[in-house]
């Protein structure tokens, strides 16, 4: 997203 | 790189509230950095769109001992601070969305804070304060098993 941040998000298995 | 005050009253040049708007803007972007303000065609539901500005980017979510960068779309209607943002949650390709209380299968983002909005007080600050606290409890993305699918023991 212009060169930002990574977006992440938790792991479906949590 | 932050958008200037110039640059936001240019953009926001439409906007009913343009100073109070620009303003909340950037107090949320100076601290929320990963949030860019963009100009955009929003498409209302009956078919009309809009050039609006939205805040899109991450904002982080701690998580079970971790922080995630939850990416979001916060629109502002040229009405804004008196009407609330419309709020997405935008899931990468890597990600899927949670449907749940509080977010929808189109990522439409629900809250009490925005249905009972009223400025003051409400404002973005506040807004994603309780969408980290909310995102926090139940996330709204969660990320793709990369474990590669089983293959079927029998050719379809």
């Amino acid at each position: 997203l212009n060169g930002g941040t990574i977006p992440t998000a938790p792991p479906s298995y949590t | 790189m932050a958008a200037s005050e110039a640059q936001l009253k240019k953009m926001l040049s439409k906007y009913k509230y343009r100073d109070l708007s620009t303003r909340e803007i950037l107090n949320v972007t100076s601290l929320y950095r990963d949030l860019k303000p963009l100009m955009d065609s929003y498409v209302f539901n009956d078919g009309s769109s809009r050039e609006l500005l939205n805040l899109t980017g991450t904002i982080p979510v701690p998580y079970r001992g971790n922080t995630y960068n939850i990416p979001i779309c916060l629109w502002l209607l040229d009405t804004y601070p008196f009407n609330p943002p419309i709020c997405f949650v935008k899931p990468t390709n890597t990600m899927t969305i949670k449907t749940g209380k509080h977010v929808d299968a189109n990522g439409k983002i629900y809250l009490p804070y925005l249905h009972e909005w009223k400025h003051p007080p409400s404002d973005l600050l506040g807004l994603i304060q309780i969408l980290i606290v909310v995102f926090g409890e139940e996330p709204p993305v969660f990320s793709r098993s990369t474990a590669p699918a089983p293959y079927s023991m029998y050719p379809a």
